[in-house]
């Protein structure tokens, strides 16, 4: 980067936010305004230090929803960067990204979309393509495009992100799960249930695994319990009394990560389901409602 | 449930615009 936000700036920067933290905007606003004027008065319109303290009063109206006001000093701050930081700088790739995000919130997906597309295209050119930043980008990107019904490309975008946490991060970090969530959300979208299916599997297999070890025989996750469960369900009608199969150990397994493993756990109890199999929805249902 | 999933997920502002 080659470029340090001054520390009289930082300071700055704390103060509004705690001005705007305690819901003092009528203080946080002006106070912005005093400093962008004397920056401007220093420094002229195009530095960096202008864009830095445009950035600020943009949160600071993004937190009043004032996102239009926001969106217009962000797109002064982008111009400011791109002729001093240049156009491929990740500051450059940060300032459109929350542009993008204050299009979103507005419901423009439609205008947000190039945007983020162009942050991505340089968070790659600068990070390389198997960076964690690059993933996020992803992930907003994926998000602009489910709110546009183009799950042919949000199912690329999380694929990507998958690989890429998978990558850099390893297949434990809560990204990956929560992003194969989200990868087979979409596929569901699609009617691509086999797909979801699986990934659901996998998800409750690593979080099994990371807990109790390597899956045998005798050390079987969750579902592999719930389709066991169902398949014996006649013999069991048979002898009548049949006992209901302790999941003890798995309900300590899901707490590792509750929400994304609990999520999990409902939406392949609801696959099941779809597929008559009730007996392993219920076992799965039962093992959501203890880690909720 | 599937929908509150979707509805949890925000878009994220990168904070990183306010360091450089």
């Amino acid at each position: 980067g080659g470029y340090e936000i001054p520390a009289r700036l930082q300071t700055l920067h704390n103060l509004v936010i705690q001005y705007a933290a305690q819901g003092r905007y009528e203080v946080a606003v002006p106070l912005c305004k005093q400093a962008l004027e004397d920056l401007e008065k220093t420094s002229g319109h195009d530095h960096p230090d202008v864009a830095t303290m445009l950035n600020i009063l943009a949160l600071v109206y993004r937190d009043q929803n004032k996102y239009k006001e926001a969106a217009h000093l962000l797109n002064d701050a982008l111009a400011i960067r791109e002729k001093t930081l240049g156009k491929d700088h990740c500051a450059v790739a940060a300032t459109l990204n929350n542009l993008a995000v204050l299009y979103g919130k507005r419901g423009k997906y439609k205008e947000a979309e190039p945007l983020c597309k162009r942050a991505l295209e340089i968070r790659e050119k600068v990070l390389g393509k198997y960076h964690p930043d690059v993933a996020k980008q992803l992930n907003n990107l994926a998000l602009l495009c489910q709110n546009q019904g183009k799950y042919e490309e949000v199912q690329d975008y999380y694929r990507r992100a998958v690989e890429i946490y998978e990558s850099c991060v390893g297949p434990d970090y809560p990204s990956v799960a929560k992003t194969k969530n989200n990868l087979a959300s979409c596929y569901l979208k699609q009617g691509k249930y086999k797909e979801a299916e699986a990934l659901y599997k996998e998800i409750l297999t690593r979080a099994h695994e990371r807990e109790f070890g390597s899956v045998n025989g005798e050390n079987k996750p969750i579902w592999m319990h719930a389709e066991e469960r169902e398949e014996s369900k006649d013999q069991r009608k048979e002898k009548d009394s049949a006992p209901y199969r302790e999941y003890g150990s798995w309900y300590k397994a899901c707490k590792v990560d509750s929400p994304t493993v609990n999520t999990t756990l409902k939406s392949l109890g609801a696959l099941y389901r779809r597929q008559g199999k009730l007996e392993a929805a219920e076992a799965l249902e039962a093992c959501a409602q203890k880690t909720r | 449930d599937q929908q509150n999933v979707n509805r949890q997920q925000q878009l994220e502002w990168d904070d990183s615009t306010l360091t450089y």
